[in-house]
């Protein structure tokens, strides 16, 4: 009741409410709550010295702490219709934006994110994360892909062919995702592509988060000997980059399936159409014709 | 062939995880980027050969046709070949591109890698609002404009005078094939996309 706009198109409708963020999806028939936010994880500051205390560096994400901080409580909203795309430009604070997108006839959602230059006028390194939460009952299982290749099935707090106790309960549960990480229950399933290899997981019931950009002021003394702070342009770098969500029915048995659904857009999007662009000032269009 | 193995001398060194995963200090992805510019341009030339064999492919294949639009058209004078120089947008992730910021008429030449059939919105970044779309059967393609968000408007290492994208569909892209449009710069005075007022 409190969704105050909503872009989509006959296959997928995403609602977002008055705070300016995405509240609920439609999709294959049903509305599931889904959110998405961008937080991050403070970086820990180790010793170097210990093995089981290195800082969190270009080689090891390790966080200060499980708990995460939201980067904005409400973003800026606009909001462009059109009759190919319906797009809503979010501005969550100077250095996150977003624009999400649903065109035409597509069964998927489109979150293009901008993240950067990182502040760390604090003292704090920061490793920023996009999150969706659901209400899919996945119950601590969800899916990563093998290098683009087949799925494997993951469950938080586990290891298949030994009894874990996870002392870094963040880092454990993360994952290589190369194109996609998925989670589902007995009704409905979410996906999400990547456009380049990331870090993610599922840090809850229903819930998927990419790591985005990250920005530390320590070594973890794997070898490169500089903590991963790049200044060029006199500032923090900044990461654009898109994710690609799509929501369907686990259950649904007529073609195409949500799992075909996001194979197809998974090679339409890691294999798009090379763009040639040519000046064609000396030629008209009937001899270009 | 000396071109190309320019490309796969750069795809040799691209081989390394830090050019695969990005973990690489920013000065060594800005080498990396280096190469592969080279390498592409270094290729433009393979680019325009392979594209003139498709069209002479193409133009073989549809004379033979008994009927349709196209053998006639084939067979009306002389098929002329791609003189175009044929550039790589390596700026599209700033939505940055040389040519359509400059040229009022440009062409997009769109190769779909895949072996199926697809259909693909295309963004293009321009610096105004009107613009036409035109593909190779003389149908004007429906567009929008967007403007490019103001965080990328803003970055200041960002040279360029694209403020919104054209988007448009390139629909039924052939397997392994090429289709091409034809875009020029209007006269007249378009509507500049509004946001939605705040409810």
């Amino acid at each position: 009741k409190s969704s105050f706009t909503s872009i989509g198109n006959e296959y997928i409708r995403l609602n977002f409410d008055t705070n300016g963020f995405l509240v609920t999806v439609t999709a294959d028939g049903m509305t599931r709550i889904v959110n998405q936010e961008f937080v991050y994880y403070e970086a820990a500051i180790g010793n170097n010295r210990e093995f089981r205390n290195r800082s969190s560096g270009a080689y090891i994400f390790r966080p200060a702490h499980d708990q995460v901080r939201s980067i904005s409580l409400q973003p800026k909203l606009k909001i462009y219709r059109g009759n190919l795309v319906e797009e809503v430009h979010q501005s969550f604070n100077e250095w996150v934006s977003q624009v999400v997108r649903v065109y035409r006839q597509q069964h998927h959602a489109e979150f293009e994110w901008l993240v950067g230059p990182i502040p760390v006028d604090d003292g704090r390194g920061k490793e920023i994360v996009s999150r969706f939460n659901s209400d899919i009952d996945s119950a601590g299982v969800f899916y990563t892909d093998s290098n683009g290749r087949e799925m494997l099935k993951r469950k938080r707090d586990h290891r298949d062919t030994w009894k874990v106790k996870l002392l870094e309960h963040t880092a454990g549960n993360y994952y290589p995702i190369t194109t996609k990480i998925a989670l589902e229950d007995d009704n409905a399933r979410m996906a999400i592509l990547t456009d380049r290899a990331q870090g993610g997981s599922s840090m809850g019931a229903g819930s998927l988060e990419l790591m985005v950009h990250r920005r530390l002021l320590h070594d973890d003394a794997f070898g490169v000997d500089e903590a991963l702070n790049e200044t060029a342009y006199g500032e923090g770098l900044i990461a654009r980059g898109t994710h690609y969500l799509i929501v369907g029915s686990s259950q649904k048995q007529q073609s195409p399936t949500t799992q075909a659904i996001e194979r197809f857009t998974q090679l339409r999007k890691l294999l798009p159409a090379w763009s040639f662009f040519s000046d064609a000032e000396d030629i008209d269009y009937a001899d270009w014709r | 062939d000396p071109h190309l193995s320019f490309m796969r001398e750069a795809m040799g060194v691209m081989q390394h995880h830090d050019a695969v995963t990005g973990t690489e200090k920013q000065a060594v992805a800005a080498d990396y980027a280096r190469h592969l510019e080279v390498a592409i341009r270094a290729c433009a030339t393979n680019t325009k050969e392979v594209l003139n064999q498709l069209t002479v492919d193409t133009a073989a294949s549809e004379s033979a046709t008994e009927s349709g639009r196209r053998e006639r058209r084939w067979a009306t004078g002389p098929k002329k070949e791609y003189t175009f120089k044929f550039e790589t947008c390596t700026l599209l992730n700033i939505s940055s591109c040389a040519v359509p910021e400059k040229a009022d008429k440009f062409v997009l030449t769109l190769y779909n890698p895949l072996a199926q059939t697809v259909s693909e919105f295309v963004r293009i970044p321009v610096p105004d609002v009107n613009y036409e779309v035109k593909d190779f059967d003389d149908v004007t393609m429906e567009t929008q404009f967007l403007p490019i968000p103001a965080p990328i408007q803003d970055l200041n290492f960002r040279k360029s005078s694209a403020l919104y994208e054209l988007v448009f569909l390139a629909s039924s892209l052939p397997p392994l094939g090429y289709k091409s449009y034809y875009i020029t710069k209007t006269s007249g005075n378009a509507m500049k996309p509004v946001p939605d007022p705040a409810n």
